[in-house]
């Protein structure tokens, strides 16, 4: 569950990132 | 590793995040328990953390139906904070992940419908990563990485849409409105 | 218990000889395999416009970097050579010195050899033997000698007469021959002396204490060292050629990869600067220096006196960079494996990964005014083609005319692969069969972005035809060598010269992991890139299109597992992504259709 969540949070990194690299 | 009594928490100075990440599992767990009322409580998930994202949850969706699409969004946001943060550590994880799921699909939507592609990009990696591969999730993958403009994986991904689901009309016509969208692209 | 000693130096030159003829006779040969591999090497590559280009925008700091480090060129004097030719004149001394030793001369003709003494060859039959033993024994006879010889001639002949006769039996008689078959000589076992090869003075006098010595010196000490340098060595790196502390930090990395994690080349970077190479170059840097140099290198900015750190470990990162590519394979992971490529290309290039790295990989392009200008969102070298030369200058913030011309050349000359067609094949087969062992074989076009598009099916089928001949059934991959190398990559800004590679991954669609190690391909025919056929240009294709003109490039994959034994279609990805330019890759699903 724990890690769900941590993968969960990761959606935010990932639209920050993502909109950076493109 | 030092233990706080006060606190009740694990602490392990100069850890590498590996280590970090397991200490700061332990915590979130040993916090749970210790808030945890009920002596006798089992995997089931709560009876009243569910009803109240149900609720948060079913008003997302009269909002959509009546086409407050932004207060929907909202409200689904919140269903789904809610669900973040009420559901213990113990709580079936199988329940957890298709009540994440199920709401993750609908918030796609909703961003979709909104215009926010980058948001339901990423929900729908998530969705991906958790195991879920249906056409739909790979149909609406590739809608929004052409609106992005990222064509190359939105080949790549309604290609692999393909693979699982040979005959979808609408993966194929996606394929094809890709494949116009490239050949401008690469002038 | 009295050995007698080689005083004549008889023996120990033999010995001697033939330790070094050991030595020598593989050395030699396998320089000379080498020198000639070399030669091959050069003739085989091709050249381009790139590489004088290339030359052109070096750097000076990178040219003395190259210079400092460079691999030595003269091979021909390289220490091995000297060691060959010492040799060879210790071999021809020692030859002459056997030659010149009289003892040895006599030692020689003690040999009894009967073929030699009837001199007839050693396979005659026994008519021959006997008509040749007639003849000599008639000029050789006592009693035929003519009278006015001198005494000592007369008894050379008379022992000559005797050899013949002895050599004559040896070959006839049952008993001699018995004797000289056992023996080596008729009358039967000769006083044969045994001695130790070695000169007197080194076994027993005071010379001997030093002959212990440098025994124990050898066998104590030098041994060991090698050995045990040798197994260091072996020990620390593994077959990648990348530290074992690299290696196991990268399985590491690997083995603890979280999904949360995400993954672009900064994360990839910050892995590379935990080498143990980069530690064990400098040793006084720390992690996160080697990080920010890395950057410093992608960005192209001056590490000041760190510069020539600088370039060292990012010459590293080549080896470090396939080594991590191998074990993210290994572990399937497709997400790693393809950023490490995209991290490499950046590497290559010194342009960070962004949608528009395409453009900026090109020289003289200045990044603000691009970023700023570019109305509709050039991304593609293709695209940037459909404008005319002028526009493009505009675009790019080119002013000069000679750089925009050099700058065009370069984008033009970066090889686009265009996909043609791909297959399972089993050499041999029409289909893929049930556990059969396929391989994967791409026709591709190497095509300029400058190039007018044409659709594949626009070219005959014959030219798709490979020779069925036995040796290309037995081996396919034979044919891929007839392909030439690769030409030097346009990469002034990487410290040393280089050509680059495709890396193939085949990926199952199921469940979009990698499932084999990458297949390097280095070797593709640049011949379509000196075209012109500019898309501004050729308006219809019929006319202007010929399909004989432009060459094939075929690439094959080997499949790492035999075919599924059930029939039924099966997804692969395959993709081709260099490690050089952006934009230069391909990425296809490929069904294998598995038939009875």
């Amino acid at each position: 569950n724990q890690a769900l969540k941590r993968r969960y949070q990761a959606i935010l990194l990932r639209k920050d990132v993502f909109a950076v690299q493109w | 590793l030092q233990y706080n009594p006060n606190s009740k928490l694990l602490g392990l100075p100069h850890s590498s995040e590996d280590v970090t990440m397991n200490i700061s599992q332990i915590n979130k767990l040993t916090q749970d328990l210790v808030a945890e009322t009920n002596a006798n409580f089992t995997p089931q998930p709560h009876a009243e953390s569910t009803a109240m994202i149900k609720k948060m949850f079913e008003n997302g969706l009269k909002q959509t139906q009546q086409q407050k699409l932004a207060d929907a969004l909202k409200s689904i946001n919140l269903a789904i904070e809610m669900a973040q943060r009420k559901r213990t550590t113990w709580e079936a994880f199988a329940v957890q992940l298709q009540e994440l799921q199920f709401m993750l699909k609908n918030r796609v939507d909703l961003c979709l419908v909104q215009g926010r592609f980058m948001d339901a990009l990423q929900d729908l990696d998530f969705l991906q990563n958790t195991g879920l591969n249906s056409s739909d999730v790979f149909i609406r993958k590739t809608d929004a990485l052409i609106k992005l403009k990222q064509y190359e994986q939105a080949r790549a991904e309604c290609e692999r849409g393909l693979s699982l689901d040979p005959t979808n009309v609408k993966l194929k016509a996606l394929l094809i409105e890709n494949t116009r969208r490239l050949a401008e692209y690469n002038g | 218990q009295s050995y007698d000693y080689d005083e004549g130096s008889e023996t120990w030159p033999f010995f001697v000889l033939a330790v070094l003829c050991v030595v020598l006779v593989p050395l030699t040969l396998m320089q000379a395999y080498e020198i000639i591999a070399a030669k091959d090497e050069d003739s085989s590559s091709q050249s381009s416009p790139l590489e004088k280009l290339s030359e052109k925008y070096t750097g000076d700091q990178v040219k003395r970097f190259r210079a400092k480090f460079a691999p030595k060129k003269s091979k021909l004097l390289a220490r091995r050579n000297l060691v060959i030719i010492a040799g060879w004149c210790m071999v021809a001394f020692l030859i002459n010195k056997i030659g010149s030793n009289g003892a040895i001369k006599d030692a020689a003709t003690l040999l009894f050899d009967p073929y030699a003494l009837l001199d007839i060859s050693a396979s005659s039959t026994d008519r021959e033997i006997r008509s040749a033993y007639r003849k000599l024994s008639v000029k050789f006879h006592p009693d035929k000698l003519s009278k006015d010889l001198s005494a000592d001639e007369r008894t050379v002949l008379e022992e000559q007469y005797v050899m013949i006769t002895k050599a004559y039996k040896a070959l006839t008689d049952e008993i001699t021959r018995e004797n000289y078959l056992r023996y080596g000589h008729p009358d039967g076992p000769q006083a044969t002396s045994h001695g130790i090869a070695l000169p007197k003075f080194l076994v027993d006098s005071s010379a001997s204490t030093l002959m212990v010595l440098g025994y124990i010196a050898l066998l104590g000490f030098i041994l060991p060292f090698f050995v045990s340098r040798w197994w260091s060595k072996t020990q620390s790196f593994t077959k990648k050629g990348i530290h074992a502390r690299s290696a196991s930090y990268f399985a590491d990395r690997l083995f603890n990869f979280k999904p949360s994690q995400v993954v672009t080349t900064g994360l990839i970077l910050n892995w590379l600067s935990h080498a143990a190479e980069f530690k064990l170059l400098y040793p006084d840097l720390t992690q996160e220096t080697f990080e920010s140099l890395l950057y410093d290198h992608i960005n192209r900015r001056h590490s000041g006196e760190l510069e020539t750190a600088k370039l060292r470990i990012v010459a590293k990162t080549h080896a470090l960079l396939f080594g991590l590519l191998d074990i993210a394979t290994t572990f399937r992971n497709l997400e790693i494996s393809t950023v490490a490529i995209d991290t490499f290309k950046s590497i290559v290039q010194a342009t960070p990964l962004t949608s528009h790295s395409q453009i900026l990989q090109l020289p003289n392009v200045d990044a603000k005014r691009f970023e700023e200008g570019s109305v509709d969102d050039i991304r593609t070298l293709g695209k940037l083609f459909t404008f005319e030369d002028e526009k493009i200058g505009k675009i790019l913030g080119i002013e000069d005319e000679t750089k925009l011309r050099e700058t065009l050349s370069v984008a033009a000359n970066i090889p686009h692969l265009k996909l043609l067609r791909a297959e399972f094949t089993v050499p041999g087969e029409s289909v893929v069969t049930p556990l059969s062992t396929p391989h994967i074989s791409v026709k591709v076009l190497v095509r300029s972005a400058k190039h007018k598009f044409f659709t594949p099916n626009k070219i005959p089928d014959e030219l798709y035809k490979e020779e069925q001949d036995f040796d290309s059934l037995r081996d396919p991959f034979a044919s891929l060598s007839n392909q030439p190398a690769l030409p030097r990559t346009f990469a002034p800004h990487f410290p040393a010269k280089r050509s680059g590679c495709w890396c193939a991954l085949v990926v199952l669609q199921k469940d979009g992991k990698v499932i084999q190690t990458p297949m390097l391909v280095d070797r593709l025919s640049f011949a379509n890139l000196n075209k012109d056929f500019d898309k501004r240009t050729v308006k219809d294709l019929e006319k202007e299109f010929n399909p004989e003109e432009w060459e094939i490039g075929t690439i094959k994959i080997p499949f790492s597992q035999p075919a599924p034994d059930q029939k039924g279609d099966y997804y692969f990805r395959v993709i081709v992504k260099s490690t050089e330019y952006f934009g230069a890759d391909l990425d296809f699903t490929l069904p294998m259709m598995v038939r009875e």
